[in-house]
């Protein structure tokens, strides 16, 4: 079934503001991971805390977070999360 | 039944503006013409968008946080786990592993080696004309050189007058033509450079994109609602000597139109060129009469944003920069074995006016990872697909975090078709 395909991705920063080395942080400056669920109907990022020393995401942190829905919103322009309990969501699909 | 040898062709920076993923612009026919006799994913994904970490991540078969590489400052047999890699896998089943321009990223994270001699037969064959490639070779408007990002250059201007990826294709011939006197079955992998940054490309494929037909990215804008977390401040771009000299403002810019319509304009002649030299490479395989006992897969390490949400490059979470071109050509399986001196590959030309509609081969829509290409091409080939890894793995050489895709290859009707391998 086309609907169970996932594909996940991640990406870090080592800040919630854009700063100089936020496109490739050094593992030691890595404060935010942002990890994302795709499937074909959607994509969901949360950005949460992460500790570089432990290698532990704290999914409890939560920073920010996206959903942007495929077929109404294919370039990912209209981010939904905070609009449709994106939070809510997030404790239906914590591991 | 003699094991099917292997040519990996790995892009850098590859996002899926290709004729047979839909792009109406851009001129990739070789590329195209490998998708008609290929197997197709349109939805794949890299693990993390960008190059060390997603290279490490699919030829380890491992998720970045199993690497725990996500910069590029580890080795993953130190830092991490002793994790075999996929050519490591071949070359333990008795294939001779080689590799040619980038294919593990270099430097730390390949332990300085590509991570021989654990992954390859041979030394890696690295061009020498790569040491030139962020220097100022860049004739600029003041016929000076300059260490630009739009790089479009004379070829007979260039420093031993060659660029890296075409010695990458005139070694992978010679490497092919060697093997043809081998007895054993050989692992080939290629890896371009281009069109990762700069845009140093031979200057004629500028003709192909005149500036009047490229349009901005569809969506330009930094969205509204986009988390400051998520945006990618593009920092790389900005250090080429054309990009600083717009005084751009940080993080956000913008840059200016004209100059984002030539970052395209050179994007896209940057893959033309990529396409050429696949071109070249898999014509050779077709005059050595090796495309009926060769799996080629062709994939890229992640994408790269050309303006789309206010962003350049990579290094984010959006679809633009992971998705990326996944294909996989299996003789006999997503195509019929070609007859004899019936060419499947044969090189064509961009330049040509002609350029024919090119059939689509097979394609899969579901949503695949780049983590799948190592345990699905060790089931292409015949291999034991290794198992499914523990959670947590770091003490296990040799498993599979990524899905087998095995399932997307079985053949509708092999009892209709004598040609296809059963």
């Amino acid at each position: 079934n086309p609907r169970e395909s996932i594909a996940y991705s991640q990406y870090p920063r080592p800040a919630d503001s854009p700063q100089w080395n936020s496109d490739k942080p050094s593992l030691k400056d890595i404060k935010v991971m942002g990890y994302s669920i795709r499937t074909i109907d959607y994509r969901y990022t949360v950005w949460v805390g992460f500790s570089p020393h432990e290698f532990l995401a704290n999914f409890s942190d939560v920073h920010a977070g996206e959903l942007y829905f495929v077929d109404s919103d294919p370039l990912q322009d209209h981010n939904m999360y905070n609009d449709s309990q994106g939070k809510d969501l997030l404790q239906h699909l914590m591991p | 039944t003699a094991p099917l040898n292997v040519l990996l062709i790995i892009v850098d920076d590859l996002r899926p503006s290709l004729g047979c993923y839909g792009d109406k612009l851009v001129r990739s026919p070789n590329i195209d013409q490998l998708a008609s006799h290929s197997l197709l994913f349109q939805n794949a994904f890299a693990q993390q968008a960008v190059c060390a970490p997603s290279r490490v991540s699919f030829l380890t078969g491992r998720r970045p946080d199993t690497t725990r590489l996500y910069d590029f400052n580890s080795y993953w047999r130190v830092h991490a786990g002793n994790f075999s890699t996929l050519p490591q896998y071949f070359k333990e089943n008795g294939y001779v592993t080689m590799s040619v321009g980038k294919v593990f990223h270099p430097g730390i994270s390949s332990n300085y080696s590509d991570d021989s001699p654990y992954s390859w037969s041979i030394p890696p064959y690295h061009p020498s004309s790569e040491k030139y490639e962020n220097t100022k070779t860049c004739r600029g408007p003041d016929g000076e050189l300059h260490a630009n990002l739009l790089c479009p250059v004379d070829i007979a201007d260039v420093p031993e007058g060659t660029l890296p990826d075409k010695q990458s294709t005139e070694q992978a011939i010679r490497l092919l033509e060697k093997t043809k006197t081998s007895t054993r079955p050989f692992f080939l992998a290629v890896g371009y450079h281009k069109p990762h940054i700069p845009f140093r490309y031979p200057k004629e494929f500028q003709k192909l994109y005149p500036l009047e037909n490229i349009t901005l990215a569809p969506d330009p804008e930094v969205p509204a609602g986009l988390p400051p977390v998520a945006y990618n401040p593009w920092m790389d771009i900005r250090q080429r000597e054309d990009v600083q000299a717009l005084n751009l403002s940080v993080p956000y810019g913008p840059i200016p139109v004209d100059f984002q319509r030539k970052i395209r304009q050179s994007y896209f002649a940057s893959i033309s060129y990529l396409d050429t030299q696949v071109g070249h490479l898999l014509s050779a395989l077709d005059d050595l009469q090796l495309a009926n006992s060769t799996i080629i897969v062709f994939a890229s390490d992640h994408g790269w944003a050309l303006g789309e949400h206010g962003e350049w490059a990579k290094y984010s979470n959006f679809d633009i920069t992971t998705r990326v071109p996944l294909m996989f050509y299996v003789p006999g399986r997503t195509a019929p074995l070609p007859e004899a001196g019936e060419k499947l590959f044969p090189y064509i030309d961009p330049f040509s006016s002609v350029q024919e509609l090119m059939e689509p081969g097979r394609q899969v829509t579901d949503l695949v990872e780049l983590l799948s290409l190592s345990p699905t091409l060790a089931g292409l080939a015949g291999l034991h697909v290794p198992p499914r890894c523990p959670v947590p793995s770091f003490h296990v050489e040799l498993c599979r975090e990524g899905q087998n895709l095995m399932k997307h290859f079985q053949v509708e009707d092999v009892e209709g078709d004598p040609h296809l391998r059963g």
